[in-house]
Order: structure tokens, then sequence, then C-alpha cells
């Protein structure tokens, strides 16, 4: 462990955090595409399925708990009390053109053939662009609540961490994973533009807004 | 003698 991944834990952590406290404050969870929760659902099943045969941590292990845990309950939100303030209408993203790409990159590039590994290769590629639901959502309404664009900010601040975590870990243990590099940085280049709305315009006190 | 998983990451 090293503070850049422990940062970017962290702030991954506090996206989710920050997603369920605008859903209860805001009794809402409009502007929230459910098809990226559901992804992320996926993302957090198929990769942490290590926890039925490797121990890593006692962090590592209630880390893996909390992000299965919380993004189930995000989709129960969604698909319960919240229900009604959500648009299927704009959510409109086709998934399977996501899902059928990553299960063949997964089939080629993975660290053995076997169905843990497998699928394990699929949750790194479908997790960097598990986020392409919400930003297409995003670019159809054109306007965010600020509250979610501080989700989205978190998010692209997790796995921008993840980039100096992979430099660190290559000079002091000389790990290299080209797999979580290659999709980490993918991921991370997804965010760029809305990092420069969200800079240029959020944190100046305006409101998220896309240039028509 | 690197190595190439990251499968401590979360």
């Amino acid at each position: 462990m090293n503070l850049f991944r422990f940062l970017g834990d962290t702030a991954h952590l506090a996206s989710i955090l920050v997603l369920i406290h605008k859903m209860h404050t805001t009794k809402s969870c409009r502007g929230i595409s459910f098809k990226t929760q559901a992804l992320y659902v996926a993302v957090f099943v198929t990769r942490y399925l290590d926890l039925f045969y490797r121990w890593v941590s006692l962090y590592n292990f209630f880390m893996k708990l909390f992000f299965i845990g919380s993004s189930c309950y995000i989709l129960f939100l969604m698909k319960t009390k919240f229900r009604p303030t959500q648009d299927p209408a704009i959510d409109t993203f086709r998934i399977e053109y996501l899902l059928g790409p990553c299960t063949v990159i997964a089939l080629i590039f993975n660290y053995k053939f076997s169905p843990t590994e497998i699928l394990w290769s699929f949750s790194i590629f479908l997790e960097s662009v598990a986020i392409l639901p919400q930003l297409f959502l995003l670019q159809r309404t054109g306007e965010a609540e600020t509250i979610t664009t501080h989700y989205l900010a978190a998010l692209g601040i997790y796995r921008a961490l993840y980039i100096p975590n992979w430099i660190y870990r290559y000079f002091t243990e000389g790990v290299v994973d080209p797999i979580a590099i290659t999709a980490g940085l993918v991921q991370t280049g997804l965010y760029i533009d809305f990092f420069y709305v969200y800079v240029t315009k959020v944190l100046q006190g305006q409101k998220f807004e896309l240039p028509a | 003698t690197a190595q190439h998983t990251c499968h401590d990451e979360l």
C-alpha cells in the first residue's frame, strides 16, 4: 500500500458516499445513470470473487465488501424508493456495446485462461468504460446538479491517483500489470472532458453546464 | 523479476 493508492481508494469510497448522500438529501436519483450503476455491480461482483479464495488484508477484505454492498444498495434505492425520479428515456446508452467487446477482450487478454482470471480481466475492462452511460446521460441533458458533479469528480480522482500508484509500484516493487494499467489509462482519459468543465465552472461556483 | 499482476489492488 502506498499513499497514492490509499488516497485513490478513499476518493472511491467518498464518491459512493456522496452519491448515496445526494439521493437521500434530494430524495431523487435524477441525473444518475442506472446503467452505469448496474455495470459497477457487475464489475465488483466479477472482480471480488477472490474474496472466496484469496486473502490480501483486512483493509482489502472490508473495502471489497463495502464496494459490493454499497453498489447493490444504490441499485436497490434506484429501483424502489427513488424509482419515480429516474428517467429511463434519457439513460439510453446501449450497454451491449460495452459488455460484448469487454467479454471478447477479456478472453484474449488475461493472465491465465481460467474462469476467475477471465472474469477479473473482464471486470477491469468493464470498469474502464462503465462510466460511459453516465457521461452520455450528462451529455444529453447538458447540465448536472452540483452534487452529481462532485460524485463524478471523486470517481475521476480515484482513477487518476491509481496512475502514480502504478509508477510508484514499478520503482519500489517492480510490479507492472499491463491489463490494469492500460484499462486504467483509458478510464482516466474518459474523465478529461468532464474535468475541464468541472474545474472551469463548478469549482468557480458556477452551475455545471455544457456548451450548447 | 517483475511481477505481472496487481491482484492485491481494489
